[in-house]
């Protein structure tokens, strides 16, 4: 079996001798709610989404040898923070209590979920999305969605300068990504980059996250 | 006849001429046109023109440039050599076209069948006779398809030449006989000399005749079989023959146009209908798929959930 | 990146039919 993918360089750096390479994984998307495919990179320090470029009627030739599969696979970063909402969220709604990060991110259809935990800086960066408590040397987190659709809100912002920069189509009219235009033309607002990265981050969080942070 | 710039490259098509006799300028002409390798699956099929003044065609007819069929491949050199040496008032040119061509004209999307490839070569090399200062009055040609419908287009196409199609008419005309005679002789050197791009190994160049209903050519056919890309680009692949073995013994292929709800077809094959214009704007998605944001669907990005 | 589908995976002699070209 083999297939055809790309990914920054980093996805397989071994630093030293370890035996935690890179990790194809399924988790739960946390949009979908359904299975997907993500990738651990060595040590799980990094988490990335696995996304395909697919049309009908392809497949690769690859030195000597054909594959049927004609995907192009594509790896890129992606913050953890969204893959740990959904427990928070669901913690949230059944428990309502602080808990401990290793007891909330448990998922007996996707067991792997508890490799997010070792990604780095997550730690750190759980604060934009809970309240946190700290008992002895432990740590325990609860949801707070106030924290979370303001962290989502500069997701947003961040995500509405990427697209400027990138000089994405946000328009109301359908266009062809390869038709190089001269610009977005004049009937591209504000209003339409937000709208369009809100569409975007919302790939990333549940159907009602997703309303709340419309009206936010 | 030289045909080195087709052996070097047989993939596409080739022109060759001779000289135009000064004579040919200087008075009215008749042209013959003929084919040869029509019916083989295997190498090209040329075209080829013949004309000399209306005042020598019983000199050409003093050659005895007969029904070319019944020829062999010896005695078409032998006559070939005379015409040559007639050059003081015969003149010829051919196209050769490949089975590369021939096999890719007949499959692409918008399909361009034999019968108008062979049309447009004719009266691309009649064209060609007038531009070089041919004095054509009349041309005589054998029927490929209906007629009247060719007679019509010849007719449209060159107003100012009396045009006859008939059928045999290399045993009727002798300046078909000799356009014959230059495309039979061509095909022969074209076909004796090809040079194969692909790597055959071992494998016999005992093809047979090159017809469709030779047993010896089916027979190399199934040798020179690739699962995947199929055959050496010396085999036309539009030939039915060469699809059936195609279609019993390679790997399926799919293209964007292969038939609506086929298990898809050979390498060679394709569908002959005419996709739906909508086809070309939407990918089918079920009813109950949720459609990801536009950012991924226009850039054809979806999730993945297997390997 | 074939422009086609096909339904096989395994060992294709594509060297002795394709070249590369830039």
């Amino acid at each position: 079996d083999q297939w055809v993918l790309v990914a920054p360089e980093s996805v397989t750096d071994l630093p030293g001798k370890t035996e935690n390479g890179p990790v194809f994984t399924r988790l739960h998307n946390p949009c979908t709610g359904e299975a997907a495919l993500y990738l651990f990179d060595t040590n799980a320090q990094q988490l990335f989404e696995v996304k395909a470029f697919h049309e009908d009627y392809h497949s690769w030739f690859i030195d000597q040898t054909v594959q049927h599969d004609g995907r192009l696979l594509l790896v890129t970063p992606m913050d953890p923070l969204f893959m740990v909402l959904y427990y928070l969220i669901k913690a949230e709604k059944e428990q309502g209590k602080f808990q401990p990060l290793d007891q909330i991110v448990i998922d007996a259809d996707f067991p792997s979920c508890s490799m997010l935990l070792q990604c780095a800086k997550l730690k750190s960066f759980l604060h934009h999305v809970t309240d946190e408590k700290e008992i002895g040397n432990k740590k325990f987190y609860k949801y707070n969605k106030e924290k979370t659709l303001k962290w989502l809100n500069k997701k947003v912002d961040q995500t509405v300068r990427a697209l400027k920069i990138g000089n994405v189509n946000v328009g109301p009219r359908v266009q062809s990504t390869t038709f190089i235009s001269g610009g977005q033309g004049s009937d591209v607002k504000e209003e339409d980059y937000i709208r369009y990265a809100h569409g975007l981050i919302s790939e990333y969080i549940p159907k009602e996250l997703s309303e709340d942070l419309a009206k936010y | 006849m030289d045909l080195s710039d087709f052996e070097r490259d047989n993939t596409g098509s080739c022109r060759l001429s001779s000289p135009v006799p000064e004579v040919c300028r200087a008075e009215d002409c008749c042209l013959g046109i003929d084919e040869a390798g029509r019916g083989p699956v295997l190498g090209p099929m040329v075209y080829g023109i013949c004309f000399c003044p209306l005042s020598r065609l019983g000199d050409l007819e003093a050659l005895k440039v007969a029904d070319s069929k019944t020829l062999s491949e010896a005695e078409r050199e032998r006559l070939f050599g005379k015409l040559e040496q007639a050059r003081d008032f015969v003149g010829w040119a051919l196209d050769i076209l490949s089975p590369n061509l021939i096999s890719t004209s007949m499959q692409r999307r918008a399909k361009y069948n034999l019968n108008s490839l062979s049309h447009d070569t004719a009266m691309a090399l009649v064209q060609l006779a007038l531009d070089q200062g041919v004095r054509v009055t009349q041309v005589f040609v054998d029927t490929v398809g209906p007629a009247d419908k060719y007679q019509q287009k010849l007719k449209e196409r060159f107003p100012e030449v009396e045009v006859t199609v008939r059928p045999k008419a290399d045993s009727l005309f002798p300046v078909v006989s000799a356009a014959s005679i230059c495309a039979k002789v061509a095909r022969d050197h074209a076909v004796k000399r090809w040079k194969f791009l692909e790597d055959l190994k071992d494998l016999k160049m005992d093809y047979g005749s090159g017809y469709p209903n030779d047993p010896k050519t089916k027979e190399w056919l199934s040798q020179c079989l690739d699962p995947v890309f199929g055959f050496p680009q010396f085999v036309r692949f539009s030939w039915s023959t060469a699809q059936l073995i195609l279609d019993g013994r390679a790997v399926p292929v799919r293209w964007e146009d292969s038939e609506e709800g086929a298990g898809g077809s050979p390498a060679a094959g394709r569908g002959s209908g005419t996709p739906s214009l909508l086809s070309y704007f939407a990918r089918t998605q079920a009813a109950t798929e949720r459609q990801s944001h536009r950012f991924f669907h226009e850039r054809g990005l979806e999730t993945v959930a297997d390997l | 990146l074939l422009p086609c589908e096909i339904r096989h995976n395994g060992p294709a002699a594509v060297s002795r039919f394709f070249s590369p070209a830039i």
